[in-house]
């Protein structure tokens, strides 16, 4: 998860930023 | 939309709408300029995909793990459907990545993408044969990614049903055509796309390895992921 973590932020709706 | 199939009727509505592409003025040579504006809107496309794919029917059900693991696998193919569709009789058979990012095969080359110009093409030149329409191609798009065969599958039955719910689609979009054998070969298109996914995520991930070019993160974790 931690790997691939900005792909599972998007998926779980983050409301925090997502840094692309 | 579309013969009162729901699913079809849904993926055409929530196709996203096309991209443009923001060209980059970081640097004073042209072909990395290109470079760097092709994964830029790559970049954007796979934050679009990953949203577009959260409204495929199904695919929320799964399991966070199996939503990962199938975009992980399969972003490249279900992106590459959408450029193939878009470079259908495009003049000097060029590669329409945005309306604004068209790139021929000379340019191509220059950039360092001869090799996914040609598979490219060659998928594209399948699609234009096959003549398929909007609703087939959002419906491919959607198989492509249910179908990236990602490994290991966390809920298999869910996985399975989702596949399922699609062909289900397929059929049913198929049904009044009077081509029986419509269906399958839309399915046996598959194979060509996963093949230049391959080629094309193996042609970006030279390019970042040997000229050094920067990618943005997601895309860059999504390659990694491969």
């Amino acid at each position: 998860k931690e790997k691939h973590k900005i792909l599972h932020q998007l998926l779980q709706n983050s409301t925090s930023p997502v840094d692309l | 939309v579309v013969l009162g199939n729901k699913v079809i009727s849904h993926l055409m509505l929530t196709e996203p709408a096309p991209l443009a592409a923001n060209q980059d003025d970081s640097t004073n040579d042209s072909s990395l300029r290109t470079l760097l504006t092709l994964c830029d809107l790559l970049n954007r496309e796979l934050l679009v995909l990953i949203g577009w794919a959260k409204q495929i029917p199904g695919f929320s059900g799964l399991s966070l793990v199996d939503q990962m693991s199938l975009l992980q696998s399969g972003w490249m193919e279900a992106l590459l459907v959408g450029v193939a569709w878009r470079s259908q009789g495009a003049p000097r058979e060029e590669l329409v990545f945005a309306g604004n990012l068209r790139l021929d095969e000379a340019q191509c080359r220059a950039t360092g993408l001869a090799d996914l110009y040609e598979a490219l093409r060659h998928l594209t030149a399948k699609y234009e044969a096959m003549k398929l329409s909007p609703e087939e191609v959002v419906t491919l798009k959607a198989m492509a990614l249910a179908n990236s065969d990602a490994d290991p599958v966390d809920c298999p039955d869910s996985v399975q049903q989702f596949q399922d719910g699609l062909h289900e689609a397929l059929q049913d979009l198929e049904a009044t055509r009077r081509d029986q054998n419509r269906a399958g070969r839309i399915l046996m298109s598959l194979p060509l796309l996963r093949q230049t996914a391959d080629r094309a995520v193996q042609n970006f991930l030279r390019l970042h390895r040997g000229r050094r070019v920067a990618l943005h993160k997601l895309l860059l974790e999504m390659l990694d992921a491969k």
